[in-house]
């Protein structure tokens, strides 16, 4: 599903640069479960920011369902094929401030051009799978950490992708919620669908079936849990 | 230091009510190290921003080194004691978007009254001690979400608090680089500061000299790490 060669990423930031990224390749095969673990700072988001489609490598190649994304210029079909393909949970969750947690997870929706109340119907299940049945009409600013990455992570199953990107899902979870939503992302998994998961707790990768880790922008090396 | 009783916040949400913290009973002597953990959602960050003075409870008692804070009408004389007592390093970091790093460490010491050298070398310093040497002058935005905390933290430490609050300060980070931070606590700590940490990882709590357990707004139990 996933071919990367020599992906690179160059930050510039006024005179200097900062190599985020620095030549990562990378097979993923569809239907696979794929953890990302490493150090702060050593380029996980941006990693996954590429591979949600949402920035442009600097150089190298990337391949995704055959198709060389990095030789597409046109960001309307870009932005078509993250709508449809792709489910992306950020690691700041990125929910818009002024709706609320059912309007945000409708939102994916809309781009695909769901009715008004085929939405309400899936994005009220969708939160209701993360545990938070009444807490619809709340606003960002008036749910807890925990609850508002849980919205983020509604938000992305919504649309049933056939690949989810989540950057530290579980960061701001108690161990017990955060296995309800670990046991959310098996039963995707199980659907045939492709999963990669950045994380910093080891008990999140021990359900993948490979694990990345990334040092310094490179690929320190690849893992195969319980194998060492 | 911290006298607490029958605290308790009740947010209102539009014709609903939601008691986050249903009256609370808790003693904070003075230079204890103190862990707050609990499912999300149940009323962590809520107490924490009570006893940070960046909110008014909805009733109870809450005394802070002998002063009764739910009494304190003026507004002026609580952001006073917050600004020269109290460190917090907030769960979503809080950091200002348009300054960089170092602008934001630097903040805390304009309400201190210190000058602009001043200031300066104290706010490099302490994000060298969070080990971010080379991010200086980079916003937010150019910063990964682990590095955006420990700049959060950074900012918390630069005025050499007595009290510092830290809600979930190692969620974004890596074992190695939270370990840094922790060991930063412990060296506070060892001073005499008092220090009151949210967390979700048990080997931070291990670290507390006390675990005070929430659930639904309410104690739920005090622990003594190792007694269980
Ligand atoms: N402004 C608000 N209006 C309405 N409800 C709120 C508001 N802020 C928080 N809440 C609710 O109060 C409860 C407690 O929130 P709080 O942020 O204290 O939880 P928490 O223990 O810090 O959780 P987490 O571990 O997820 O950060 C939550 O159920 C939340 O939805
Ligand atoms: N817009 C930007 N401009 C300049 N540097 C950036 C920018 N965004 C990220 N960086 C830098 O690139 C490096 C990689 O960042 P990235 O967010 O990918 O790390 P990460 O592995 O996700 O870390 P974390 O675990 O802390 O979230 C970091 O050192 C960061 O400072
Ligand atoms: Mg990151
Ligand atoms: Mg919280």
């Amino acid at each position: 599903l996933i071919r990367i060669r020599s992906l690179a990423k160059t930050y510039s930031q006024g005179s200097i640069t900062v190599p985020a990224l620095r030549g990562i390749d990378l097979d993923v095969p569809r239907g696979e479960y794929l953890a990302i673990m490493g150090p702060s700072g050593s380029g996980k988001s941006t990693l996954m920011n590429l591979l949600g489609l949402m920035d442009k490598p600097t150089s190298g190649e990337f391949l995704l369902n055959g198709i060389d994304i990095s030789a597409l210029a046109d960001d309307d079909e870009l932005s078509r094929i993250r709508g449809v393909e792709i489910g992306f949970v950020f690691q700041n969750f990125n929910l818009l401030a002024r709706q609320t947690a059912l309007e945000n997870v409708e939102l994916p929706l809309i781009y695909q051009g769901a009715s008004a109340q085929d939405r309400s119907a899936r994005a009220s299940e969708a939160l209701r799978t993360v545990g938070l049945p009444d807490r619809m009409d709340h606003r960002p600013g008036e749910l807890s950490g925990g609850q508002k990455q849980r919205v983020a992570v509604a938000r992305a199953l919504v649309t049933k992708p056939s690949l989810l990107l989540a950057d530290e899902p579980t960061g701001n979870l108690d161990s017990r919620t955060g296995t309800e939503i670990l046991e959310l992302f098996d039963s995707l998994h199980g659907k045939g669908n492709t999963l990669v998961v950045v994380t910093h707790d080891a008990r999140v990768a021990a359900r993948a079936q490979r694990v990345l880790h990334l040092k310094d922008g490179l690929v320190e090396r690849l893992e195969i849990p319980g194998q060492g």
